[in-house]
């Protein structure tokens, strides 16, 4: 089904960018 | 014949795609459209959630919350707002807002512009990403409509890419 198709691929975008985010160092300078 | 594509879901626009993320903060104050944000006293309660010891009760003390219809406050409650964001990213964070992103709060002011409100809570969203609970806020994000959610991943990946570190 492309829908479903299409579907899991936006999700796995959303979710792979926002854990990149989670893992990513808080900007503070320290 | 060629096998039709499916449409993708309609996107909203950045500002109402951000009111909806602004909305998981439970705000005293209303959040549901642009009207009740230009008065800026929603967008500092946000703030003081997302780093209550930099945007303390003393900052947040300096907003003042009887606007009503008075353009006066609604822009000096929006220039500290926009202030206080500044310092945030400058000093917290170590960078540079660029020039293109900030926003023209007399347009928020005058005519509630909501391509330029939604400048400015692309900014907020900048903070709350960076701040020292992003997690809490980035599952936040990620419990929102996929649609939404979208918009929000967009307006990050332009701040990331206009970033002056």
């Amino acid at each position: 089904d492309p829908n479903m198709k299409a579907g899991a691929t936006s999700e796995g975008v959303l979710a792979n960018f926002f854990n990149s985010l989670l893992s990513k160092k808080t900007g503070s300078p320290g | 014949m060629e096998e039709a594509q499916p449409l993708p879901p309609p996107e909203l626009p950045l500002c109402d795609s951000l009111i909806i993320w602004l909305q998981t903060f439970k705000t005293a104050s209303p959040c549901q459209d642009v009207k009740q944000l230009t008065n800026g006293v929603t967008m500092a309660q946000v703030l003081h959630q997302i780093d209550v010891g930099w945007f303390n009760e003393s900052w947040l003390s300096r907003i003042k919350e009887d606007v009503g219809d008075n353009w006066r406050i609604k822009a000096s409650n929006l220039k500290k707002v926009l202030q206080g964001i500044m310092s945030y990213y400058h000093e917290f964070l170590g960078q540079q807002i660029s020039e293109e992103l900030i926003p023209d709060l007399n347009q928020i002011t005058e005519c509630s512009n909501s391509v330029e409100l939604g400048r400015l809570l692309q900014l907020i969203l900048g903070c709350a990403v960076n701040c020292e609970k992003k997690q809490e806020h980035i599952k936040n994000i990620m419990t929102l409509e996929e649609s939404v959610q979208h918009v929000v991943m967009t307006a990050i990946q332009e701040l990331m890419s206009k970033e002056i570190v």
